[in-house]
């Protein structure tokens, strides 16, 4: 070991263990979470060549074969526990990004919180054993966060019980989802729903694009990748165009929201429940801003650890670079940060599950609330988390540009978490919307509760600055 | 009579009341501008577009407040004194220094006195050599596996520089000691020139 390592580590005041039980939540689970990861880390099938080293083609194909792999040894495991998946998951992946990520995520998510009993009954069995291997294609060319603004309709026929499935300009083509290129059989479609004339907003469809068995586009279909990116060299991230469509009237997600074989529409009980997905996203990426900029701080604090440059005292050896106060004040609020926000990710999570569970029992009260804090702090984390990584990749010179260095990988994995699953901006100004609306509440009189219940004091607020 | 509140900027605790004070200013402020941009004008949608930019302000520090909240709440989990001691270190540094970074914001809302910013300027460089002798435990608690950080530079035993030159002597343009485009192309202007 390096020995400025071994001297930096000699002389800490706390045992790191300790720290890893907590962020673990229990030595337990710090036990648990090496053995998952040992399984990976020793298992040869998973030893690959550096990514790095490889064209986008072989990129995509190592990808494939290893999400292949861990299907196969997560089942001979028996390792059914999401938070166990993870772990072994994340192991597999390091910085990179899975093809198959989003049919685990928001496709299989997406079927378990909207469909009716009797859809789970026919999609969950063939999508959990991958016969079904499915993407979620929301976003499109010309629309993304606006989802009111999406052009891709489906148009309900009564006389064949079937949704006409249609992208109508350019524009209106599905692109950016993952997964959605070469990958996928399926996809969860979000399309505007019209019945009897009239149009009924958006609505969720599951749509086969890839005949099962030869994986070749269906006839009507057009699919395929949008080309390479600023990163995420490994994920096909696909365009798909229907032109006149057909899909069966039980493809449309009917938990909520219902169409009649006559074509009769039957309003959801609130327009929020579609966005329990994006909630659910949301939450995820609060603690993946905490796990990237970990994983950049413990690059750049190890490595200007073992850096010497330069001098502190003429004549003096060249100190670590650690020692520089600036280059300090550039890593340690950021490493506070990260842990900060690995909190903050632990709390979201848990409040996701907990008003999840209330909104299956109807309890929808704490819905907005939910849904204005996931997208608040999901935009306040990526932000904070993006600019974060890009700090510790300059402080560690020109190595940090480096490939082996591994902080551009962190970056171009997790920068396109600022603009995907709601622009930034855009979640903050819906954070805002329910946070004036408490406000109005408050200044009428009522009280507020949860996380902005200092609103209920703002009259009585004081602070007097004392002399020092 | 509102109970005037003091800042202590050596109490997380108290660097909550604060930054949930500057949430609530904001919230504030932006609501009575978006309500003087309704009498000025009757489009609600024109109304939040000019106001947007203050939106955006109070909803990031409604953020900023819950995570220095959730930090503080975390550290009352902790019961080992050491840990304890150097996380209560790194919610100071947070929360300070996110104060720094917004000093208009607390001066502004009258939370804190131009005095009280100076000193948290000097307790945010205290902070800094404080947490120095334990930031390499700091990050090696994140327990990630070499594997999975994926970084030469970050390696748990810090043997970079060795490690740099095999990982670059792998590199695919290192195949051959001389690459196809010198025949193909070099030599061949040279033999022109």
């Amino acid at each position: 070991m390096n020995k400025d390592l071994r001297r930096e580590r000699d002389s800490a005041s706390f045992n790191p263990e300790l720290l890893t039980h907590i962020l673990d939540g229990g030595a337990e689970r710090t036990r648990r979470r090496r053995e998952i990861e040992a399984l990976v880390l020793n298992d040869p099938d998973f030893q690959h060549e550096d990514l790095n080293f490889l064209s986008r083609s072989q990129r995509y194909e190592e990808a494939i074969r290893k999400s292949a792999l861990m299907v196969v040894k997560l089942r001979e495991y028996g390792i059914a526990d999401p938070d166990e998946i993870y772990w072994f998951k994340r192991t597999c992946q390091g910085s990179f990004a899975e093809p198959i990520g989003l049919h685990f995520s928001m496709f299989t998510n997406t079927l378990q919180n909207q469909c009716s009993l009797a859809q789970q009954d026919k999609w969950l069995p063939p999508t959990y054993g991958l016969q079904i291997i499915g993407t979620y294609a929301q976003t499109e060319m010309g629309h993304g966060t606006h989802l009111r603004g999406l052009e891709t309709t489906a148009t309900y026929d009564p006389t064949t019980q079937e949704f006409i499935l249609n992208s109508p300009t350019v524009t209106s083509i599905k692109w950016w989802p993952g997964g959605l290129g070469k990958t996928s059989n399926h996809a969860i479609v979000l399309a505007q729903l019209y019945t009897q004339g009239q149009c009924k907003g958006l609505h969720a469809f599951i749509v086969p694009i890839r005949q099962l068995g030869t994986h070749e586009p269906l006839p009507g279909i057009t699919v395929g990748d949008i080309g390479p990116k600023f990163g995420y060299d490994e994920m096909d991230n696909g365009y798909l165009k229907m032109d006149n469509f057909r899909i069966p009237r039980e493809n449309m997600l009917m938990k909520y929201a219902k169409v009649e074989p006559d074509g009769t529409y039957v309003k959801p009980v609130s327009d929020k429940l579609t966005y329990g997905t994006m909630v659910f996203i949301r939450s995820l990426i609060v603690g993946d801003s905490a796990r990237s900029l970990s994983r950049a701080c413990t690059i750049a604090i190890r490595y200007s650890s073992v850096r010497h440059q330069s001098e502190l005292k003429p004549g003096d050896p060249e100190p670590q670079i650690l020692d520089y106060q600036t280059q300090q004040y550039k890593l340690f609020p950021l490493l506070a940060t990260a842990y900060a926000f690995h909190f903050v990710g632990a709390y979201m999570k848990k409040t996701y599950h907990r008003i999840t569970g209330d909104i299956n029992q109807g309890d929808l009260s704490q819905l907005p609330e939910l849904h204005a804090l996931t997208a608040g702090l999901k935009a306040f984390t990526s932000w904070t988390a993006n600019a974060g990584i890009e700090e510790c990749r300059m402080a560690c010179g020109g190595h940090g540009y480096s490939r082996c260095s591994g902080l551009p990988d962190i970056y171009v994995t997790f920068t396109p978490s600022c603009t995907y699953e709601g622009e930034n901006t855009v979640m903050m100004l819906q954070t805002a919307r329910f946070l004036i609306k408490s406000y109005t509440q408050v200044s009428s009189g009522q009280l507020v509760s949860g996380m902005v219940s200092y609103l209920n004091d703002l009259s009585g607020q004081h602070i007097q600055p004392q002399q020092v | 009579a509102a109970r005037p509140t003091t800042v202590h900027i050596n109490d997380p605790a108290s660097l909550v009341e604060a930054y949930k004070l500057r949430a609530s200013r904001l919230v504030e402020a932006a609501a009575k501008n978006l309500k003087a941009e309704l009498n000025r004008r009757k489009s609600q949608e024109d109304a939040w577009n000019r106001t947007s930019v203050d939106l955006v302000r109070a909803s990031e520090a409604h953020c900023h407040y819950v995570v220095v909240k959730l930090f503080t709440t975390q550290l009352s989990e902790i019961n080992d004194a050491a840990v304890h001691a150097v996380m209560n270190n790194l919610c100071l540094l947070y929360a300070l220094y996110g104060i720094s970074k917004h000093t208009g914001d607390f001066l502004q809302a009258g939370i804190l006195t131009d005095a009280q910013v100076t000193q948290v300027y000097q307790r945010v460089k205290e902070l800094l050599t404080a947490i120095r002798p334990n930031a390499v435990a700091l990050v090696d608690a994140f327990d990630f596996h070499d594997n999975h950080l994926g970084s030469v530079l970050g390696r748990y035993d810090g043997n970079i520089y060795e490690n740099m030159f095999e990982w670059a002597k792998k590199s695919p343009l290192n195949k051959t000691e001389v690459h196809e485009s010198f025949h193909k192309h070099l030599k061949p202007m040279q033999a022109k020139l």
